[in-house]
């Protein structure tokens, strides 16, 4: 059914 | 020297009542424009942005920027402490203080409690500023109901605007279903339903999250769910004449 993607994978660290 | 006076205090307990699931530790910021917060829940899915802009509070000064890495489940416990009608000032004396003071206000009683900062080592993310395909105004109780009927179904909610409106459905091993919310213009400024779409986004969501942020419904009759196509999404709460709290939201990838 998919996964969950997380955060990092569309923001940048700063 | 950093103080800072919430007129309602119940409104601070509010916030964090609301993030309390999410996050365990945080950096509360603060500076000469107000105080903010982001973090992220341990699994890195979501974040938290709050931001309480200094002209909401019924006193603000806070000379130097500083950083006070709290426990949420701490802070909690101190605030427990204080009645919903409290006015409540947060204050902290050193520049770099190692703790931040409590005032909670009544009528007729007055408390001091100091709660113990830690420092946090926190990955911050650069959350930028775009303009999203498709933008929903409506009812926070009605997404909240929304969320908590379809999670009875599927783990994972799907959601699909267009010009008519917004669409929540869901697809478990039980059966399917969908809920069709309708645009509309009440004079009722809580009960309207707002759909922007310059384009159509089909995104899907594990709804556990959705559960977990509907705390945040305590503080604003209305929450806005800002999209764009295979982007976290964006649930944002206006926080009234102090500023707003974010939460946003990766989503699930079908492969």
């Amino acid at each position: 059914t998919g996964f969950q993607s997380r955060l990092e994978n569309f923001f940048g660290k700063t | 020297m950093f103080e800072a006076k919430f007129e309602d205090g119940g409104l601070f307990k509010k916030i964090v009542e609301a993030i309390k699931e999410l996050v365990k530790n945080v950096n509360l910021e603060a500076n000469g424009t107000g105080i903010s917060l982001q973090a992220m829940d341990t699994s890195h899915v979501a974040l938290v942005a709050l931001q309480l802009n200094e002209k909401g509070f019924k006193k603000y000064r806070c000379e130097k920027s500083l950083t006070m890495g709290l426990s949420i489940e701490n802070l909690q416990k101190i605030l427990k402490c204080s009645g919903n009608d409290d006015q409540i000032t947060l204050r902290t004396q050193d520049e770099e203080p190692t703790t931040l003071s409590f005032t909670f206000e009544s009528k007729n009683r007055i408390s001091e409690f100091q709660l113990n900062l830690m420092s946090l080592d926190q990955e911050q993310l650069g959350v930028p500023d775009t303009e999203y395909s498709s933008v929903v105004r409506m009812p926070s109780n009605e997404f909240t109901k929304i969320c908590r009927e379809l999670g009875n179904i599927n783990e994972a909610i799907g959601i699909e605007t267009s010009k008519e409106g917004i669409k929540f459905y869901v697809k478990g091993d039980i059966g399917e279903g969908q809920v069709s919310v309708k645009i509309n213009d009440t004079e009722k400024p809580e009960e309207r339903v707002e759909c922007e779409v310059d384009e159509p986004v089909n995104l899907s969501f594990a709804v556990r999250y959705f559960n977990l942020f509907n705390k945040a419904s305590a503080l604003s009759s209305q929450v806005i769910l800002s999209m764009s196509q295979d982007q976290p999404l964006v649930i944002e709460y206006i926080i009234e004449e102090m500023g707003s709290l974010k939460l946003y939201l990766a989503p699930k990838i079908n492969d």
